[in-house]
Parts: C-alpha cells; sequence; structure tokens
C-alpha cells in the first residue's frame, strides 16, 4: 500500500491511498485503502490520514476518522491521536501496520506497531526525510 | 508553509533480507515520490494535487505494493484499490476491484470528480475510467517477478500449514 498527505500552502489538507491488497488475498476481499474513514481520510478542520497496514482492523475502527474525532472532540494533538489509534487501539485487536498525518497546524505523526514502514516527509525547508524501520531519518537536499 | 508526507506500505522486508542496495532502492524511490509532491506544493499548487502526484510517482514503482507493483490474489489476478479526499469540502472518491488503469489514484480521483458517487467497483469502475480516457496499462506492465514468486510461497506455505512471518506478504 502507498498513500500521502498534504497541507498547501492555502492551508488545506488532502489524502490518497492506493494498494494493490495483500498477497494472495482472497479475490473481492476489499480492504481499508478505498474506504473513506478507515484507510483515508481528510478535513481541514482536523487532519489528512492515509494508513497502511491489516485493514479489515482498519476498518473496524475507522482508523482515519479515529484520529480525526480525537483531535475534533477530545482536542488532542496530531501525534497523541495519532499514536492513540495505531498504538492502543489498532494493535490490541491485531491491526499491525501504520498511518501518516499532517494536522491543521502543519504537524506530521508518522507512527506504526510492526517492524517498519516505508516513509518520508518533506516540509518547506526542502530537505527530504525517508525512513524504513525505527532508525533515523536520512536527509536529502 | 506545506508539508507533505508518504508511506510505501507497512510491509517491509525482513530486516535480514535487506541488503544495502534494496535499502537504497526503497529510499530512492520514497524521495522520488517526495520531489514530486514537493514540486507541486512549493509552486503553490494544491495540496490534492501533491497527493495525487505523490501516489502517481509510488504507482509506478515496482517495489512497492501499488499500481506497477501490486500484488496477486488467490487466483493469481490482481486487484487495486485506491481513495482520494480532499479537506476542503471532505470530497472524496475512490475505486475497487480494478486492473488496468494505469494510476488506480487517478481513477479515485476522477470518480470524486466526474462522477455523482464516491465509491465504484469493478467492471463498472473500469468502464467508467474507460469513458474518461484515463490511461490503461497491458497486463505485462503490472507483472513483477518478485510478486508473483511471493504469491507461490504464500500459496504454498498455506498448503503446509507454515506460518509466514514476512510482513511484506502480509500487509498491504
Amino acid at each position: 500500500t502507498v498513500g500521502a498527505v498534504a497541507k498547501d500552502r492555502h492551508g488545506n489538507l488532502a489524502a490518497a491511498t492506493s494498494t494493490g491488497g495483500m498477497t494472495a488475498k482472497m479475490p473481492g476481499r476489499v480492504g481499508d485503502s478505498p474506504v473513506i474513514g478507515a484507510g483515508t481520510w481528510a478535513d481541514n478542520e482536523t487532519c489528512a490520514v492515509s494508513g497502511t497496514g491489516h485493514g479489515e482492523i482498519f476498518i473496524r475502527y475507522a482508523a482515519g476518522h479515529e484520529i480525526a474525532s480525537l483531535m475534533r472532540y477530545a482536542g488532542r494533538s496530531l501525534e497523541e491521536s495519532a499514536r492513540t489509534v495505531v498504538m492502543d487501539m489498532l494493535a490490541p485487536a491485531g491491526g499491525s501496520g501504520g498511518v501518516i498525518a499532517v494536522g491543521r497546524d502543519g504537524s506530521v505523526s508518522l507512527p506504526f506497531n510492526c517492524s517498519g514502514m516505508y516513509r518520508g516527509y518533506v516540509r518547506g525547508d526542502n530537505v527530504l526525510r525517508t525512513a524504513i524501520y525505527d532508525e533515523p531519518f536520512r536527509e536529502t537536499r | 508553509d506545506f508539508v507533505l508526507a508518504i508511506h510505501g506500505g507497512a510491509g517491509t522486508i525482513l530486516r535480514s533480507k535487506m541488503t544495502p542496495e534494496r535499502e537504497a532502492a526503497y529510499h530512492a524511490g520514497l524521495q522520488r515520490a517526495l520531489e514530486a509532491g514537493r514540486a507541486v506544493l512549493a509552486e503553490g499548487g494544491a495540496a490534492l494535487d501533491a497527493v495525487t502526484a505523490a501516489v502517481m510517482a509510488l504507482e509506478n514503482e515496482p517495489l512497492f505494493n501499488a499500481g506497477r507493483g501490486a500484488v496477486y490474489t488467490s487466483a493469481g489476478k490482481q486487484e487495486m484499490d485506491a481513495a482520494v479526499m480532499d479537506g476542503r469540502d471532505r470530497a472524496a472518491g475512490a475505486v475497487a476491484g480494478v486492473c488496468g488503469p494505469r494510476n488506480p489514484i487517478l481513477a479515485a480521483r476522477a470518480v470524486m470528480e466526474k462522477s455523482d458517487h464516491v465509491f465504484l467497483i469493478g467492471e463498472s469502475a473500469l468502464a467508467f475510467c474507460r469513458a474518461q480516457g484515463l490511461d490503461f496499462a497491458e497486463p505485462d506492465y503490472f507483472f513483477t517477478q518478485q510478486r508473483w514468486d511471493a504469491l507461490q510461497e504464500t500459496l504454498a506455505m498455506r498448503k503446509s500449514g507454515a506460518d509466514d512471518q514476512d510482513e511484506s506478504r502480509k500487509h498491504g
């Protein structure tokens, strides 16, 4: 699965996710990627989220929307909300994987509860930061 | 200022199988996707266009499980899913179970922008994409030996009852 989330200079958020699913999945099985509110979510008032992992669990916990709801109704930060969902909700239910998220304030959160996630981000400083496992980001200009 | 984040999936290959060459290739693939989206945002472009550009770049990389690098179903076919959402007004579009559009994310975006619907699947989604003039690719464009071998290994393990510990085969 691949995905992207962004905040532009006008303050607008967007999210996109695309996937081939899981190897040897049952034909017709649909995971969380195309399910709005599960693997993909964007709302200028809170955040944009794209998920990757055990899709059935992401759907059952409405992962993307849940992160936004924690921000909207509980006043939590993006980082608190994303980590709560990935570590405290999805992981105990068997939902291994992770999310990438950007907040309306420009914050970034990329939590995962498995061994790694191919990931990266870039800001206005134009430094490309990429990582795979739990190692420091590589910076490329 | 702007910010863009991407992922290439949580199905990372086992550390024991990661080589310096593979690691460099994954980082390079991620960097190309970041650069595609960054170029849009740096010019003052829309977040929607940036995430579309970044995901297209990832779909074009056989390394990642989407588009050109999509994995196989148990029937030896490829079924791709994609979605896009605009935070300005919660406009959204998605497709599922498609194989043919070169970039499934453009199919999702077409659903969002060119239809009254949010989610189209299967043959009807493909017909819609054709009607919208989206670029289609031949089946061999989507073939990767690595994904085909992964399918055979997974099917063999299922048959033998062995547990598959490789997250690159268990995750999307």
